[in-house]
């Protein structure tokens, strides 16, 4: 998981 | 976090406040389809499998087992319940949503940022949710007349989509390392395009203070 950001939408 | 993804997470969370109140509170389900409660319940299930392996924020945490609880409660009242199941508009509700899930699995196993496990079934779940409102859209058009409750619930989902939308604008232009997340916009500008129809007569209900009536 190198983009931690990626799916911190719900 | 800026303010729209915050009022979309909001009426997203209304809305499925709205559903639950109606079957709990009415012990009634008449108007919802059974079909689009289980497409949204894969898709939770699909979307938030990184909710015991990587954390965001407590915010985001508690907002995935809100809606990973809700979506199954709902799906239990309906077919469980033995008063509120009885409710349930079976023989209108006849959309084949089984054969949704299929093409999107197999899509995202096509069109997809990474493929692993986790972000397929990440991605697949963006895919299903936006066509997941169509066997309710499908059932509303045949009803016809809608309760007030129904149609404040899809009217909450399609508002929430539509402030996703705005976010997504936001964090393009307001964000430096947002990057560019063409499967997740495209598919949400889909989504929030199948309630376009909705909308309309949803709104001219409200203004003219009549009860919602879609067309045949």
């Amino acid at each position: 998981d190198s983009q931690p950001e990626l799916h911190d939408e719900l | 976090m800026n303010i729209f993804r915050l009022a979309g997470d909001m009426t997203h969370l209304m809305s499925v406040l709205v559903l639950l109140l109606k079957i709990h509170t009415i012990k009634s389900c008449a108007g919802i389809s059974l079909k689009t409660q289980e497409l949204y319940a894969l898709v939770f299930a699909a979307r938030y499998l990184d909710i015991f392996t990587h954390y965001y924020s407590l915010y985001n945490t508690v907002m995935k087992l809100i809606f990973l609880g809700s979506s199954f409660s709902i799906l239990w009242y309906m077919k469980r319940h033995k008063v509120v199941r009885r409710s349930y508009d079976k023989d209108q509700d006849t959309f084949r949503h089984h054969f949704l899930v299929l093409p999107c699995l197999v899509l995202a196993l096509l069109i997809n940022e990474k493929f692993t496990f986790k972000e397929v079934m990440w991605t697949f779940s963006i895919y299903l949710e936006a066509v997941a409102i169509l066997p309710q859209l499908v059932l509303l058009q045949r009803t016809r007349n809608v309760d007030n409750l129904t149609g404040q619930y899809v009217f909450l989902l399609g508002a929430y989509r539509g402030l996703y939308i705005i976010n997504w604008i936001y964090r393009y232009f307001a964000e430096p390392t947002y990057s560019t997340h063409w499967i997740t916009w495209i598919s949400g500008l889909l989504q929030t395009l199948l309630y376009a129809d909705f909308f309309y007569y949803y709104i001219n209900s409200v203004k003219n203070n009549v009860r919602l009536q879609l067309p045949a």
